[in-house]
């Protein structure tokens, strides 16, 4: 067996590889409960469906390591240090919080301690406040026209309550004050009671 | 312009404009795509109603209308860069979905991968001049993800020389393709084909479906709209019951597998041929959930930004409510999300042009990877947007329940990726397959390459660092 591997929490390429070790681990796990269900006579048909909860978190792991291994990757195509600073913190941020969804895997295969996990849950708050000063800046930078948005709470001139009350007189019901409905059916029903 | 989201622009400790060519992959890309962009947003041609007031029947209609002009649009403009074409539609769609869609989406692409050379010199001028408007008819009403399991016939006549297609049960009746219901002439039929008294598996079959003059079904055609789905207002998915149609034999898509003139069949040089168009599309939805995702997080935190609420300390002003902890935590994480997904759909591009290259040159070593990691990849990042889309909605609190935040509509939009093209689940064992193959040989010894090395590297001792 190879030196130990110890996670380094602050390190991105040191969480790729805890993603990494957690794939494996699940791949592994899978193949060997397909194994164990042969050993004990089953068919192969019935030896996957067995084991197929097991074969989706393999696969879950598996895109999970990928998108994290290749966020880090584009990392190193980003020549603005500023740039590259921001993405570098989302970057941590969401390999931290799947560490977290996720912690069950980690603490199982025996990649991170009871104690890392809390690191990384304090590591996470940090984060948190450390991105909220660009939080608008980063959504700016995806580049939607309000146009293609359609929205009135995401409008780039934030003015929505305006915008909103303009929205809401425009709907159809709103075209007649008195909507005919209340002659036929309100006005007839008072009249009976 | 409200001068919270004023003075959140102003804290920002980087230029949004430099990671917005990045995004785009160049800062050329990006001017180019903003041009293309107001070519739409100042065409009066592209105002209309807003959707959210229309019946579905004049959704749909409105929807044809800006289909056709779209198509006239975009040859004017001479835009032929896929690319641009491709921001083009986005936003001339807005929040539409183009009940033509799959006539390019689908239909062309399937007559360019699976037809001969003979075969796209007759349709694909025929489809690219929109004579024949084509849709992709693969699901049935009782067989979708699980394609092995598809009922529709396809039966070679050697006398005549044509296939005849049948739906021979209730539950084979093709249900859901986009634009089937109303909108196309054509579709590809996917089929079982049998040819002298054996079935040769699934095949693909050019199927002309409605007259081209008066655009009435053809005999033996039942064609029609599935009725109101969640969402997709103005798209008319359809059903199409095929009662003993005949087709000539040269409708059969012969690129890979053949049926000769006395109906002998030769197999195609790989039975994942078939699913090239799925990988394409499945390689594209990664990209999908990246924009449906950063689409929300920026209605979202925007809103969170202007929105003031409660009482962080006593006696002070109604803080912005994106500082609160918790209204970050909702949020912040879905935004490093929005970018990954981003990244990997870029990724994944680039991945399907290289394989689909190496396959045109007769090298279909890089199918098998691409086509799992293409069916897990499309799973993983639509669980997770379609989840983040709602955590957004839910962080606009009521005001994102109203049509006008534009996040129900981004959602019933895209809900449906964990269902369509692959059920998520299915999609994810099919990944599976291949993760506890490539493993097998790892153990066996045999090196991995590309993405799945990983399983050759020993299992390290992991040693969890102590705090």
């Amino acid at each position: 067996s190879s030196r130990p591997f110890v996670v380094n929490i602050n390190d991105l390429a040191s969480l790729v590889e805890a993603y990494k070790l957690r794939a494996a681990k699940l791949v592994e796990t899978a193949a060997k409960g397909i194994q164990l269900e042969l050993q004990h006579g089953k068919r192969n048909e019935d030896a996957w469906n067995n084991t197929s909860i097991d074969l989706v978190r393999a696969s879950d792991a598996h895109c999970h390591y990928v998108v994290v291994k290749l966020f880090a990757a584009k990392l190193s195509e980003i020549g603005d240090t500023d740039v590259h600073s921001v993405i570098s913190t989302l970057a941590l941020l969401y390999a931290l919080h799947g560490i977290a969804q996720n912690s069950g895997d980690f603490l199982q295969a025996g990649i991170l301690s009871v104690p890392q996990l809390s690191q990384i849950s304090q590591r996470l708050k940090g984060l948190l406040s450390e991105i909220r000063p660009n939080a608008v800046a980063l959504v700016d930078a995806f580049d939607y026209r309000d146009e293609m948005l359609n929205s009135v709470l995401g409008r780039y001139d934030g003015n929505v309550y305006e915008h909103m009350f303009e929205w809401a007189k425009k709907s159809p019901l709103n075209q007649t004050e008195v909507h005919e409905s209340f002659h036929k059916y309100l006005k007839p029903l008072r009249s009976k009671l | 312009m409200n001068p919270d989201i004023i003075r959140e622009r102003q804290n920002a400790t980087f230029n949004p404009e430099i990671l917005t060519n990045i995004l785009d992959d160049s800062e050329e890309k990006t001017r180019r795509r903003r041009e293309i962009e107001s070519l739409v947003i100042n065409d009066p041609d592209f105002q209309h109603e807003d959707l959210n007031f229309l019946s579905r029947s004049e959704r749909y209609d409105a929807a044809l209308k800006k289909s056709a002009q779209m198509i006239l649009k975009i040859r004017e403009h001479g835009i032929s860069d896929p690319d641009e074409i491709y921001s083009y539609k986005r936003v001339a769609r807005g929040i539409f979905q183009d009940p033509v869609g799959l006539h390019y989406v689908m239909f062309l692409p399937t007559l360019k991968s699976l037809g001969t050379v003979e075969q796209g010199k007759k349709w694909i001028p025929l489809a690219e001049s929109f004579r024949v408007l084509g849709t992709y008819a693969q699901t049935e009403m009782g067989h979708g993800t699980h394609i092995r399991g598809l009922e529709t016939t396809a039966t070679y006549h050697p006398a005549t020389q044509e296939f005849v297609l049948n739906s021979p049960t209730i539950s084979s009746i093709k249900w859901w393709p986009g634009g089937l219901g109303k909108t196309s002439n054509h579709a590809v039929v996917l089929a079982q084909l049998y040819t002298q008294g054996k079935c040769y598996g699934l095949h693909a079959f050019i199927t002309p479906i409605r007259c081209m003059k008066t655009h009435m079904p053809l005999p033996g055609v039942v064609v029609g709209d599935i009725g109101p789905k969640f969402g997709f207002d103005e798209v008319d998915n359809g059903y199409l019951k095929l009662e003993n149609v005949r087709i000539p034999r040269e409708n059969m898509l012969m690129k890979y597998a053949k049926v000769e003139l006395d109906g002998t069949y030769v197999k195609p040089p790989s039975d994942k041929l078939t699913y090239g168009t799925m990988v394409f599309i499945r390689s594209m939805i990664v990209g999908e959930s990246a924009q449906a995702l950063s689409k929300s997080c920026t209605i979202a935190i925007r809103y969170s930004s202007v929105r003031h609420q409660s009482e962080l300390r006593p006696g002070e002003p109604e803080p912005q409510i994106l500082d609160y902890q918790t209204q970050q935590y909702k949020l912040f994480p879905l935004l490093a999300t929005a970018y990954a997904f981003h990244f990997v759909g870029q990724y994944m591009k680039t991945t399907y042009l290289r394989i689909t290259g190496d396959i045109n040159e007769g090298d279909f070593s890089g199918m098998p990877e691409l086509h799992a990691l293409s069916a897990g990849l499309k799973a993983f990042t639509t669980w997770v947007a379609n989840a983040g889309i709602e955590m957004c909605r839910m962080a606009c609190g009521g005001h994102g329940y109203s049509r006008c935040s534009s996040l129900p509509d981004i959602y019933v939009t895209f809900t449906p990726t964990c269902t369509y093209e692959g059920e998520n689940t299915v999609m994810m064992l099919q990944t599976a397959r291949y993760l506890v193959k490539s493993y097998k040989q790892a153990w066996a010894g045999q090196q991995l390459n590309g993405i799945m090395s990983y399983l050759n590297e020993p299992q390290h001792t992991i040693q969890a660092q102590s705090v």
